[in-house]
């Protein structure tokens, strides 16, 4: 089975701001 | 047939043809009659001025035929009479012709820097020890090593009257010495200019008087400088360019009035002169298509074994490496592209969370995963894992 591809919006970048990459 | 190239397209040495290289040139004179005028010689009259261009015209085509120097009656005799060749050349022979009794002294030289420096090439005189303390040249040509200026006898009246100054590169060049292999000799068949000094009038025979009791002038035509283009075996001709400038039509990937360096990529190994054996053609840097420019590294070129010295620069299409041979980092070559394909890397384009860097596999593309992570763009949980909201994990055990 092909997994799906990660899903950006599902990620909680509270604590990772400095690593959240530009859009 | 080009000379430059066999039929096979190899490179070969090649030369220009065998040429009067004074011919048509304008010649200074330092004394010439005329200026003012007298009965035989008028400079403002074409059918009576004896200019010094008469050395170099056409044989033939001129009336008068000769040049003449002004008259002289009292010492110093000395007149010059020099002709720039517009660019090197390999000499073979020089010869003027005397229209009257010769000169019983002449120096010959020539200049390698366009006149800003003059050397001798040879010297002709009744007393050689005398006018220029040297000893009669030895019958079987310079005992040292190399070429030398030689005196040499004066040239003898013929019975018309006049009489002919000759010289060959070879008066003054030791035997057994090659062209091809003798730089001492390259060096002293190149020149750029030629100088004649007539030193004393024949009508002074051997004495060192100060006056001559005749009027007496220097008379002369058909000067004459054998010799080829120097293009060091690297062209067939030479040309004019848009400046009215003689160069030589450089080949094997060479440049420049003489063809004696490399052109701008052509810097794989260093410029070299063509020997008859071999053309050391100036060879193209390998960069597969994707740089303009190189360097040589000499360094390189001796680790190679003489083969290779050529550095690419400025690779260009985000390629990487001495011959543009690999993808810069941050891309992979795409196996499905040539080497010289503009797009034969390909960028990595590592997922921004599920990579654990930007940086791939240069081969495979294969970019570096976080743990349960998979894909070559790292954009996908493996088998077993699921996608966490954490974006330092972003793949955890699926429990």
């Amino acid at each position: 089975d092909v997994m799906p591809t990660l899903d950006m919006a599902l990620f909680d970048w509270t604590d990772y701001e400095d690593l959240k990459p530009e859009v | 047939a080009d000379p430059c190239y066999d039929e096979a397209g190899e490179p070969r040495c090649c030369i220009p043809g065998l040429v009067n290289a004074a011919l048509g040139r304008e010649v200074l004179a330092s004394s010439t009659c005329g200026r003012p005028a007298n009965r035989i010689c008028d400079s403002s009259d074409p059918q009576r001025a004896h200019s010094a261009d008469l050395l170099t015209s056409v044989p033939g085509t001129a009336s008068p035929l000769c040049w003449r120097s002004d008259l002289l009656q009292r010492a110093p005799f000395n007149v010059t009479l020099t002709v720039a060749l517009g660019k090197a050349f390999e000499l073979v022979f020089v010869s003027l012709r005397f229209c009257s009794a010769p000169p019983t002294s002449v120096a010959l030289l020539k200049s390698q820097d366009h006149g800003r420096s003059w050397v001798p090439l040879g010297f002709f005189s009744s007393s050689c020890s005398l006018d220029y303390g040297r000893p009669p040249a030895p019958a079987g040509g310079p005992a040292g090593p190399g070429p030398e200026a030689l005196c040499f006898p004066a040239p003898q009246a013929q019975p018309d009257g006049g009489g002919l100054l000759a010289f060959s590169v070879q008066d003054g060049s030791p035997q057994g010495l090659d062209l091809d292999n003798s730089p001492v000799l390259q060096d002293w068949v190149t020149a750029t200019d030629i100088r004649i000094l007539l030193t004393r009038p024949a009508i002074l025979g051997d004495t060192r008087d100060p006056v001559v009791t005749v009027p007496y002038s220097y008379s002369a035509t058909e000067l004459q400088v054998g010799g080829r283009c120097k293009c060091n075996g690297h062209a067939s001709r030479c040309l004019l360019d848009s400046h009215g400038h003689l160069i030589c039509d450089c080949q094997h990937g060479t440049e420049g009035p003489d063809c004696s360096r490399c052109k701008p990529f052509f810097c794989d190994r260093p410029w070299q002169r063509a020997t008859g054996q071999e053309a050391h053609a100036c060879l193209a840097c390998s960069c597969n298509g994707h740089a303009r420019r190189c360097r040589f590294n000499m360094e390189l070129y001796r680790l190679s074994g003489r083969r290779s010295g050529g550095v690419c620069l400025n690779c260009r299409h985000n390629t990487a490496g001495r011959h543009c041979h690999y993808c810069r980092e941050g891309f992979y070559r795409d196996p499905g592209r040539v080497l010289s394909d503009r797009r034969a890397c390909r960028a990595c384009d590592c997922h921004p969370v599920g990579a654990a860097g930007k940086t791939c596999n240069q081969t495979t593309g294969q970019c570096p995963c976080k743990d349960g992570v998979t894909g070559l763009t790292c954009n996908r949980c493996a088998p077993g894992f699921q996608q966490s909201r954490s974006p330092v994990a972003p793949c955890v055990k699926t429990p």
